[in-house]
């Protein structure tokens, strides 16, 4: 799940 | 990041910053739903489950402590600080966290992109916090003083959703691969619970009248 660029969001 | 992105993060600790002001200096919840701040100390907790074993950058974790120490402070403040306490309004916030909470996480069970505990556990906290705005809005219309505080509250709650999309617009355009369909579906969603909010908002705003949302 860590690799998903939408997971840098708040 | 981007523009937007950078905005909807500091319109939303504008927010915070704004509910901790009424607490701590005023000393006063009232108009200030429990219901809905429970919601966000789960929302963050959830979501941020791998805030010290996945590192993306010095900002994006000094931003998720103070989303996570604000969320529970404010829960606490208002349950326990004996002076704030008492300025709650127990009986017009009603709202049945149940009724919120298990519909997300069975959603969040069902509609996922990897079927882990943690891909889960963070979806749950989209879905929840597309709607932890509900017993809020209830409380409002509830309210027949909202004092300025309390509506730039939910203001800026409001505007760091509609940033958020503005964000999600500009990343689709400029980089590649960025497709999020429940990302975008649930902050869609909790955008447009706000529709009917702005639109009072900007009224008084332009009569120069007190906020007051019809029941």
């Amino acid at each position: 799940s860590s690799d998903k660029d939408v997971k840098d969001e708040l | 990041m981007n523009i937007f992105r950078l905005a909807g993060d500091m319109t939303h600790l504008a927010s915070v910053l704004v509910l901790l002001l009424k607490i701590h200096t005023i000393k006063s919840c009232a108009g200030i739903s429990l219901k809905t701040q429970e919601l966000y100390a789960l929302v963050f907790a959830t979501r941020y489950l791998d805030i010290f074993t996945n590192y993306i950058s010095f900002y994006n974790t000094i931003m998720k402590l103070i989303f996570l120490g604000s969320s529970f402070s404010i829960v606490w403040y208002i349950k326990r600080h004996k002076i704030v306490h008492r300025s709650y309004d127990k009986d017009q916030d009603t709202f049945r966290h149940w009724f919120i909470v298990l519909p997300c996480l069975v959603l969040a069970l069902l509609i996922n992109e990897r079927f882990t505990f943690k891909e889960v556990m963070w979806t749950f906290s989209l879905y929840l916090e597309a709607v932890a705005i509900l017993p809020q809005l209830v409380l409002l219309q509830r309210t027949r003083n909202i004092d300025n505080l309390t509506g730039q509250y939910v203001f800026l709650l409001g505007a760091y959703r509609a940033l958020y999309i503005l964000n999600w617009i500009y990343r689709y355009f400029t980089e590649d691969h960025y497709i999020h369909w429940i990302t975008w579906i649930a902050g869609l969603v909790q955008t447009l619970l706000y529709a009917d909010f702005f639109y009072y908002y900007f009224q008084s705003w332009k009569n120069n009248a007190k906020l007051e949302l019809p029941a």
